[in-house]
């Protein structure tokens, strides 16, 4: 008979290490460096510092099973009431909101936590002093797993002396540096190529110094907190935002939401046929997955999909069955203005036709704006440039970055480069550097959505032919990458972050077709 | 200012359902099914039944997007009382337990019904009758998501009119089966193969029905619940064992883990020096990390990060400092019955003497017996190749099921094999068809352990040339299988899950050696 029982959030992350990343001992000693690092340079970058960041990790004298990692940080701190609950208790964030930032589970410094108090039995010891306080915070704590709370061993503050703001975090754990050394030294040297604004200093168990100087005294714009964007909404989010409140329906969604005005909210109330005045509370379930359903509006992506799994036997029949939002005969019209057969097989409905279809249709829909990039923080073409030019003085070297697109209520922007000859090694297959939210991607490559695109490509169709001296950069950001595991190694194959990828390494590669072509013309000019 | 707050498991994982596996319409649809599948082969395989599973996917009539999926067993069905929280608490499960099952991790129906919930609004219809029971029970039900509880919206129950025990689970989501339609295929395929004693049915959307029938009529033994193993055990875990009972730390232990006796308790006890009459709940924090890592003994590949690693500069030091239970002379003698110099620079120790240094110093640990196979539930080397053999027909097929071993306290058992020529398509890499807790796993494929052991063989080595006829088969089972993530798609490197897999990878990889020889010979032997 079969014995039932609950795990609390720390007792499943505990048992569970490997998803999260601490799969064994060189991978854990990574991963918690990761964690720690890419908080500090959330508290920093993200509030308008300019980053100081250090990084040491010792080797323990009496264990060499056993290392000890250090970070500092010149972050905005973390006020000391919030200290044992950030550190120790799982899923507890405060970047559950809509803005870019690297944490966002709620887990990474937890898990390294409970890593470190399973295999040492050790504690996680912070300091901490937030930017307009005038004390310093000492915590030394563990987590107790079957509560998922914190226990706080010892507690102290004192004045500062000095000016100083920011967070120091030290913990002990079971670590394989000669086997994560090139990992570690490969994840930092990425992160400061990409941050130029910081200074990252790093100590090894070997007692190495490496010291990336700040080369640019200009951070980049912070990202800001914004409302979800309707587009792609699910079901129990506008739940959550409607069941809240008694006011007019009207009125919630249109001070719920980013990117729809009033005009906008009143026509999608009507194609899913709510009475603006409604009580929002008030809304049954059928109502609010129709009211989703219009508020997504329509993807290209769904009408793609439509074309291959629609039961319809023509055109028109499809548009209808997929609720487009007029009548049969304002389709017919829109279809007879394209030059299609409504009573055609939609099976024959060519990509163009689909592409002229959905602006078409996208008309009918409430005039919903394009999601704000104020939530994202992009690296820009210029560090993306910079950056690949410093290590690799390629010949070429062109990077994209594409505007501002949504999926699921999320907004997201895709950015890409190419690289060619000069100092690029050649290889068989290109060489991928990934990057999602400013964290660079060094695990799993061939299970992520950028390598599943670069997999497709025609490399004739580029004048390129491998063996190739070609580097492909991708950077995903957005108010919620979509990794594929809470370890942040891959990212995941949303069809919205697929195609924008694909568009954009393609228009990249145009580029750099260009500029073969033009160099093969120079180079026959020159033998005439 | 950041804004702190606390997420349930319930919102936790419907805000990142790609974690789970749910990343787009084709992908979820894929996932919900085999949520589904490996629920009921565990209720009906684990607990002696000969499953019956019927699986049906229906494309919604009214919204094409739409997919209701039905999966109904004759398995030992559920409880009333524990119904709810089954289908409708995330991290709630009764497979917490340490044996065999596809289920691991509490979450794996819920993540299907919260994606069901957020894209289509939807219920999830449950009917059960429990084995020993005469009513059968209905629920319609929803998951709170803040609260991470069951909402019912109707219940009922009613005597049952005929012999018949088991579930039938039944959801309606957003989903693509155009685009899913291979994998689902593939999936259910490839579980039939290795589960020959199941009969499953399934029914598409495009109403076609597959049925694979029993073709054998017994069971595999059962698994059985064990107590963990003492080796790899965490200093958690000991912790929960122990601060449980005020009784003498050495009953505690003995009565708590498998494969240790009184004297082997005695003995870690001393080596731990800890007093084996202490009250189990006085232990210290220090003692609990000295006894965790005595009963964790020596494995070899500590011995092997201790060589790289070591600060020592001699090899009797590098023992010394890894804590191994004996004195210095003790330890000098046992070097010098190797041949090996204790002053040599452990940097020069060869791979056969880490061996034999393991060997030796295994003799030195106290007494525990290897892990009990009991737990397990191996697919067999005679399933395994009549399975190659029924789908491809090869010239040569060759099974090894390794015996069992121990990571962090859980036993595991490695299976693989490889089939070879005949039937088999000719291709540049070797075909993987990965397993994992009879499991078939079919994305992520290059960012699993299995094909990290592939990556690394050298071809030539066993007279193979790619492009080759060459199928490799792997099979990971245990009380928990290290997957990378909690979608349950690829395994993590686990050094010694790794090892096991390169083993028996390489022993299958010999024989096959050997019949190409012959088979060379052979041909040579008939031209003359
Ligand atoms: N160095 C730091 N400076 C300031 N705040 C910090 C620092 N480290 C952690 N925090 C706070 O602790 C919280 C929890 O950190 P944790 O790493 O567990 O989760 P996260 O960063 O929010 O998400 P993720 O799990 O994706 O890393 C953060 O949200 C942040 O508010
Ligand atoms: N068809 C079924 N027959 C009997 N019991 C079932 C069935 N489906 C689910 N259960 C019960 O519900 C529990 C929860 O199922 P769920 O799939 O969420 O988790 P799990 O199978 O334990 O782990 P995992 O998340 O790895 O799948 C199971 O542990 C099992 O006890
Ligand atoms: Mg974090
Ligand atoms: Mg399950």
């Amino acid at each position: 008979i079969e014995k039932f029982k609950e795990l609390s959030p720390a007792q499943f992350f505990a048992r569970y290490r490997e998803v999260a990343g601490f799969s064994n001992p060189a991978r854990a000693l990574y991963q918690a460096v990761r964690e720690l690092v890419e908080n500090s340079l959330d508290a920093t970058e993200t509030h308008g510092i300019l980053p100081d960041i250090k990084i040491a990790i010792r080797q323990s004298i009496d264990n060499p099973r056993f290392y000890t990692i250090t970070v500092e940080d010149n972050g905005i701190g973390i006020q000391p009431q919030y200290v044992p609950n950030a550190f120790c208790k799982v899923l507890f964030s405060s970047k559950y909101v809509l803005r870019q930032t690297r944490g966002m589970y709620g887990l990474g410094i937890k898990a390294a936590v409970l890593y470190a108090q399973m295999t040492a039995g050790s504690y996680v010891e912070v300091i901490t002093s937030p930017v307009n306080s005038t004390r310093i915070y000492y915590f030394k704590m563990k987590i107790d797993l079957g509560r998922n709370e914190p226990l706080i061993f010892e507690r102290g503050s004192w004045r500062k002396s000095r000016e100083w703001h920011g967070t120091i975090v030290s913990l002990t754990l079971e670590g394989d540096w000669p086997r994560a050394k090139q990992k570690v030294f490969e994840y930092i040297k990425r992160t400061a190529v990409i941050t130029p604004y910081a200074n990252i200093v790093f100590v090894s168990p070997d007692e190495e110094l490496v010291f990336f100087k700040r080369s640019v005294e200009k951070l980049p714009q912070p990202p800001l907190e914004v409302k979800p964007h309707p587009c792609g909404v699910d079901v129990e989010l506008l739940k959550e935002i409607l069941r809240n409140s008694s006011e007019p329906v009207i009125n919630v969604l249109t001070k719920s939401f980013q990117g729809v005005g009033v005009r906008a909210v009143e026509e999608a109330l009507k194609i899913a046929s709510i009475e603006p005045s409604k009580p929002s509370l008030k809304l049954t379930d059928q109502e609010i997955v129709k009211l989703a359903a219009v508020l997504k509006g329509i993807s290209i992506d769904a009408l793609i999909r439509a074309r291959e799994s629609t039961r319809a036997a023509t055109v028109i029949d499809m548009l209808i069955e997929l609720e487009v939002p007029a009548t049969k005969d304002a389709l017919t019209k829109l279809l007879n203005d394209l030059n299609i057969d409504p009573l055609s097989n939609p099976r024959s409905l060519s990509d163009e036709a689909i592409e002229a279809i959905y602006r078409g249709i996208a008309k009918l829909y409430p005039k919903i704006r394009p999601p704000s990039p104020k939530a994202l923080s992009p690296l820009g073409e210029g560090i993306i440039e910079a950056g690949l030019k410093k290590i690799f003085n390629p010949e070429f070297v062109k990077a994209i970055s594409r505007r501002p697109r949504v999926y699921q209520g999320h907004s997201f922007i895709v950015e890409v480069a190419v690289a060619y000859g000069g100092g690029v090694p050649s290889s068989s297959e290109p060489t991928l550097l990934r990057y999602a939210n400013k964290i660079p991607l060094l695990y799993d490559e061939k299970a992520d959505v950028s390598w599943k695109v670069i997999e497709r490509i025609n490399w004739e169709q580029y004048n390129i032919t491998m063996p190739a001296p070609l580097i492909i950069l991708t950077h995903v950001c957005s108010t919620k990458v979509p990794f594929k595991g809470v370890g942040k190694e891959s990212v995941a194959d949303v069809p919205e972050v697929e195609r924008e990828l694909s568009l954009a390494i393609k228009e990249a590669l145009r580029a750099l077709r260009d500029h073969l072509v033009r160099r093969m013309k120079e180079e026959l000019a020159k033998r005439k």
